[in-house]
């Protein structure tokens, strides 16, 4: 564990307890993106089924529950508690044009052809895109609230710490995954961009 | 590239 990686999570962590909350408090999930929300709930289940197969550390396994159980709860707050208020005309992304090219990509190319490590791959390749849908609905909208500007600040930040993590990593212990890297860099990339022209 | 054995980022 390093600096980076430390406030990487943690910017990670603060960045869906702000969509929590907002959704929580305003009791409604206007400009919220539920097609973004059903991709970070595919990549953290299909990253994390190691859960039962590896043990790291218990900071490793309580933040690995904490993603994927919020994930799940904002799904559940976006298409059920308050379905009402959920944007779903301007939330029109296709995300199978997401979801079958980081598949395809996947199986193509990883570290090992195996069912974890196939799907940990997929993972990788769809985070670096699943923020799309939001990115999307926000041009699409025109405008995005400042919480959710906020939330997207922090998302975007997390990956960025990350690359940070893994330069020092790759200077203190000679160790890298170019398939995080690269999808990481892409990732960040991205919500630079959007800041960028919004 | 030396790949992690057990994968220890989130």
């Amino acid at each position: 564990m390093n600096i980076f990686r430390l406030t990487g999570d943690l910017a990670h962590l603060l960045a869906i307890i702000i969509l929590l909350l907002k959704i929580w408090k305003t009791r409604s999930c206007a400009g919220i993106s539920g097609k973004s929300q059903i991709l970070f709930a595919i990549v953290y289940t299909t990253r994390y089924l190691d859960l039962v197969t590896t043990y790291v550390s218990a900071y490793n396994t309580l933040m690995k529950i904490f993603f994927l159980a919020s994930s799940y709860a904002t799904l559940y707050l976006i298409y059920i508690k308050f379905k009402a208020t959920y944007d779903h005309n301007h939330d029109t992304f296709r995300i199978e044009f997401l979801i079958l090219p980081a598949f395809i990509l996947a199986l193509l190319i990883n570290h090992a052809f195996t069912f974890l490590e196939v799907l940990w791959t997929f993972s990788i390749y769809l985070e670096s895109v699943a923020i799309l849908p939001q990115l999307f609905m926000v041009s699409k909208t025109g405008e995005a609230e400042s919480i959710t500007s906020h939330y997207l600040f922090a998302l975007g930040s997390y990956r960025a710490l990350y690359i940070l993590n893994w330069i020092y990593r790759y200077a203190t212990e000679v160790h890298y995954d170019l398939i995080a890297i690269v999808a990481g860099i892409v990732q960040t990339v991205l919500y630079c961009d959007f800041f960028y022209l919004y | 590239e030396r790949k992690l054995e057990k994968k220890d980022e989130l």
